[in-house]
């Protein structure tokens, strides 16, 4: 069985690959000539579930401002679309012929091809998602740098007043990423992280203090130490988020488990 | 088997309906 890795995608997939992988075993056994329902209703009820899918889905693909979810998206539709045709002809198939082994094949594969099709859907949307978290993280890598040319005492109260909404975003977008992932190892890599970012938040504004206190000082002693101190600061939290961004890429899908 | 794929497209029917709320719900 795949292992589905955000919490979202398990709730929604999980139920029906498990009833697929009954049907399959059912399928394989059914030799003994038992004739297949009449199963025209309940395609036609997919048929127009896909088909509402496949309009939403086209048009947020055409608004999304993410270019790889704009490639995905359509290709991932068109294989829950093809799927849904291939379940119709099947039933179709199996109303005249119902012992139709042929007519069975397609309506599995079908099947197979709609949790195919919408898991890689999921994944597209999910990957867009934690494409929005990574940008936040960037943003906040980014301003870090800003630490350098602080050099008084309003420039640092600037400097934290900026800071804190991208930091506490990056905060709580990673901590809720952590409670949707399924992978306890990923989980528990996010939390560390995102700890010791917290931890040494108060650490980064304690060291430009001293870097401020120092060069506004007379003899600017220990200027020097003071600006390297606050670099390996700086270069710690970006290197953890750096590790955020790393992980938040790994994914245990493996979408040829579905073939 | 009866049983078993009415349930089975039922699940597919909804689980589709479910992605395509999800769609419309997530932020822009």
């Amino acid at each position: 069985m795949p292992v589905f890795h955000t919490k979202l995608i398990e709730s929604i997939l999980d139920p029906v690959a498990q009833q697929i992988s009954q049907l399959v075993i059912l399928h394989e056994q059914a030799e003994d000539g038992a004739a297949m329902p009449d199963l025209t209703q309940p395609v036609s009820a997919v048929a127009k579930a896909v088909g509402n899918l496949v309009q939403v889905g086209r048009q947020t693909s055409a608004t999304s401002t993410d270019k790889v979810l704009q490639e995905e998206m359509p290709v991932a539709l068109d294989r829950v679309e093809n799927a849904s045709i291939s379940l119709i002809q099947a039933a179709k198939t199996l109303r005249q012929e119902p012992l139709s082994r042929s007519a069975r094949d397609i309506l599995i594969n079908g099947a197979r091809g709609i949790l195919g099709g919408t898991s890689a859907l999921l994944l597209s949307l999910d990957q867009a998602e934690v494409r929005k978290i990574i940008r936040i993280c960037k943003g906040v890598q980014e301003y870090l740098a800003v630490a350098e040319v602080v050099e008084g005492m309003e420039d640092l109260i600037v400097y934290v007043k900026n800071l804190t909404p991208g930091m506490t975003q990056m905060v709580k977008m990673v901590d809720g990423r952590q409670a949707e992932l399924t992978h306890q190892v990923h989980r528990n890599m996010l939390i560390a992280s995102k700890d010791k970012i917290k931890n040494l938040l108060p650490v980064l504004i304690s060291s430009i203090k001293i870097f401020v206190t120092t060069i506004q000082s007379p003899g600017k002693r220990g200027l020097d130490e003071a600006a390297s101190n606050r670099l390996y600061v700086v270069s710690q939290m970006y290197l953890e988020i750096e590790e955020i961004i790393r992980v938040l890429q790994l994914t245990t899908y493996d979408e040829d488990d579905w073939n | 088997i009866r049983v078993g794929w009415e349930q089975l497209l039922t699940a597919i029917q909804r689980n589709i309906s479910e992605i395509s709320n999800q769609i419309l719900t997530r932020d822009s």
